[in-house]
């Protein structure tokens, strides 16, 4: 992340915004919705709290306008630049631009460009935050299209505003009045417009406290899934992801949402066919292949169609032998055998675990394949199995990776 | 196969504008020095490059282009 220089903030935790004009895209209603819902992105993981006026001076001024609109930047038609919004400050500070010119939808599609995402991008200036070369962040200064619900802050983005103004406050010092979650359904936007008169009560946006990440060195951590994905080790716990790279010696902080913003979090299992580039992710009776950031077309299936029974409902675990090309997934305390080159399940699975992997007594809440060795994961421990032998050979903390 | 000397002319007009906007990069209309221009718009490309994670060769490749044309916020990546 970035900040603007001299790192400009709003010095008060009260910041007041005021819509002037409408585009004629979309309902009124839904503007209201995007613009708000842009601010509460914000308002949760800061202790900045937004509230709208609707007449007057506000802190931030939003407005929607074509070409030459009155200040050094000039919007330049369908396509190019798409809004643009000024740093905290008195008069035209903070204020954000929205080019007329463009097609705004309240749905990601490809004609037009979802005024959350770019709202939320503006309001991230109006606050104080520059660009970011961090792919995947909201801060970066393409518009990506990606789904927006259940849409989160990757990590980056995070930082950067609370180095700007901190954390939210503690949940007892917050006002009790909280923004009702919103999120759209993503469908066929109704055709005409129909006007809406303004509220009268100002609607205050209040934040609520985000899930924290757990500590990387916490010896309690325990994985959802982990998999390799093109040279890189992928961690997984809730929404969050820990990314172990080559090419990188810190561990980087991720979010689910950040690489894959369609996907549910929490995984219950995950594994990469690396020869067809693929990683496959698994949530209860479901499973979503992936390639880098793309999701496979025709995505999620039922797990079923690996050739489980139907009363298997979730896998505990999976990951994929690359010499033997097999893949294995466990579940309770059995483990199935799954042929990547006939893509079916191999004969005389279920085994029990405990049978074949002596030693390990558990479930397998992950697994991983790193080294020649195969690492099963139960808890906040993991063992180190080679395979070949089918030999324990150590146990060690699930989060022995981290450099701790 | 080369590119079309048009389009090269379009293309390059849209970088300039790109990184007029984008990467504080001014060009001097009267200069009698055309080299040291394109050497300057070399560094900016190349400013770019490194800001999006291309390869930074400092020249106008397809790649560069592509992304230039890619929808975006109108605040510069860089401080001017």
């Amino acid at each position: 992340y970035s900040t603007f220089p001299y790192s400009p903030t709003w010095k008060k935790e009260d910041v007041t915004y005021r819509i002037l004009n409408y585009t004629p895209d979309m309902l009124q209603a839904d503007v209201d919705e995007a613009i708000a819902r842009a601010f509460q992105l914000w308002s949760s993981v800061t202790p900045l709290r937004f509230t709208r006026v609707y007449g007057g001076q506000a802190d931030i001024m939003i407005s929607f306008a074509a070409g030459f609109h009155g200040d050094f930047y000039s919007f330049d038609g369908p396509g190019g630049t798409l809004a643009h919004a000024y740093a905290p400050g008195s008069g035209i500070g903070g204020d954000a631009h929205f080019d007329e010119d463009e097609n705004w939808t309240k749905f990601t599609t490809n004609s037009g460009y979802n005024l959350f995402l770019v709202a939320a991008h503006e309001l991230g200036h109006s606050l104080g935050l520059s660009h970011s070369n961090v792919f995947g962040a909201l801060m970066y200064p393409i518009y990506m299209p990606v789904d927006t619900r259940n849409y989160q802050l990757h990590q980056d983005d995070i930082d950067g505003i609370q180095a700007l103004y901190g954390p939210p406050k503690e949940p007892d010092a917050l006002p009790t009045k909280a923004f009702p979650p919103q999120e759209p359904t993503e469908m066929i936007p109704a055709e005409a417009p129909t006007p809406t008169l303004p509220r009268e009560e100002p609607t205050e946006i209040t934040p609520s406290k985000p899930p924290q990440r757990p500590d990387d060195c916490d010896p309690h951590l325990t994985f959802d899934a982990i998999t390799t994905l093109r040279g890189e080790t992928l961690f997984f716990k809730g929404s969050y992801v820990w990314r172990k790279s080559p090419y990188f010696s810190e561990i980087e902080h991720d979010t689910i949402s950040s690489f894959w913003p369609s996907l549910i979090d929490g995984f219950d299992a995950a594994y990469e066919v690396d020869k067809r580039d693929r990683v496959l992710f698994f949530k209860d009776d479901q499973y979503w292949a992936v390639s880098g950031y793309r999701i496979e077309s025709g995505f999620p299936r039922p797990i079923q169609n690996l050739g489980f029974p139907s009363s298997v409902r979730r896998i505990d675990a999976a990951v994929h032998d690359q010499s033997t090309k097999r893949t294995y997934f466990f579940v309770g305390n059995k483990y199935w055998s799954y042929n990547e080159n006939t893509q079916s399940m191999e004969r005389g699975y279920p085994r029990k675990i405990a049978s074949d992997f002596q030693g390990i007594v558990h479930p397998i809440d992950a697994a991983l394949q790193k080294n020649g060795y195969f690492y099963f994961f139960h808890g906040s421990n993991q063992y180190e199995v080679d395979m070949k032998r089918k030999k324990l050979i150590r146990t060690m903390k699930s989060n022995s990776w981290f450099n701790c | 196969f080369p590119v079309a000397p048009e389009k090269e002319q379009k293309d390059m007009q849209l970088a300039k504008k790109y990184l007029e906007n984008f990467y504080d990069f001014k060009e001097e209309k009267h200069s009698l020095f055309k080299a040291k221009d394109l050497s300057r718009m070399a560094d900016k490309i190349r400013e770019m490059q490194s800001f999006f994670g291309l390869e930074m060769t400092g020249e106008l490749n397809q790649k560069t282009l592509d992304m230039m044309k890619q929808p975006r916020c109108g605040i510069p990546d860089v401080r001017s």
